[in-house]
């Protein structure tokens, strides 16, 4: 899970692209 | 086209839509703001210039771009029906292996098949303006590919499906629950056929996407290659590449 961080939270996170 | 089994033509329709949406709220642009940037070229003094930059420093800036890109298709995955339900090992294997081709496919939209330009940080740029990476032939692929892809012609919702297609292949190792995506990919493909079918395309069409995946594989295998050996020649600076990058595109 720690090797794929920012790839669980883009797919946690209910933002949109605009805001990242 | 018969229906994969316990599945409705309501189904279909819904993951035809869902696709559609997602594919249009996660593009940069609109069709109608490339076609109005088609002609916004850069300059031979602009080209120069990029061509002059450091390997590192184009490097970089790729990468930047490319991360950007990644973002987006990671909010197209999101809200493809399904998607979400699948177990997040899945879910991070799939975006994985499948990230580069859907932004492969997507190039072909901001392509301009009559001067061979890709758009390229608000402007359309040749083949020769990104001479600094020294990945010619990986650039060369990449423009060839957006040729071909653009001559297949395709619509927003074919695209939009075909990009789900590819992103949903259980053929991808280390999967948990390959049925499942299996299934999934199978809805999405009777969706791109209803959709051909709809707009009097031939089974040609499809054949012709199909045909790409291929080349879509060698120019990501060919991606990770270029990046492993500037890796090797320059370590400190393929460690400053964005965080999302490194994830994606590490071993």
């Amino acid at each position: 899970k720690e090797k794929h961080k920012i790839l669980h939270q883009l797919l946690q996170n209910s933002t949109s692209p605009v805001d990242l | 086209n018969p229906l994969p089994e316990g599945c409705s033509m309501l189904e279909i329709e819904r993951i035809t839509q869902s696709v559609l949406k997602s594919h249009i709220e996660t593009s940069h642009y609109s069709t109608e703001e490339l076609k109005r940037m088609a002609w916004t070229l850069y300059s031979p003094e602009e080209t120069r210039s990029f061509q002059t930059k450091s390997a590192e420093v184009m490097w970089q800036q790729c990468a930047v771009h490319i991360t950007n890109a990644i973002q987006y298709v990671v909010e197209f995955a999101k809200h493809i029906s399904g998607f979400l339900d699948l177990c997040q090992n899945d879910q991070i294997i799939l975006l994985k292996a499948g990230c580069m081709d859907v932004l492969l496919i997507r190039m072909c939209r901001a392509y301009n098949p009559i001067n061979n330009t890709m758009l390229f940080d608000g402007k359309f740029a040749t083949a020769h303006l990104f001479k600094a990476l020294g990945c010619d032939d990986l650039v060369n692929s990449v423009f060839d590919l957006a040729k071909t892809l653009s001559r297949v012609q395709m619509s927003e919702e074919e695209m939009a499906l075909f990009s789900a297609a590819v992103l949903l292949s259980p053929d991808r190792p280390w999967l948990t629950d390959v049925q499942k995506i299996q299934k999934l990919q199978e809805k999405v493909y009777v969706a791109l056929q209803r959709c051909l079918q709809k707009e009097g395309a031939t089974e040609q069409k499809l054949a012709k996407m199909v045909s790409k995946l291929p080349i879509l594989k060698s120019i990501c295998n060919l991606h990770i290659d270029k990046l492993e050996f500037f890796r090797l020649v320059h370590p400190e600076t393929a460690y400053t590449f964005p965080p999302l990058y490194r994830e994606v595109f590490g071993s």
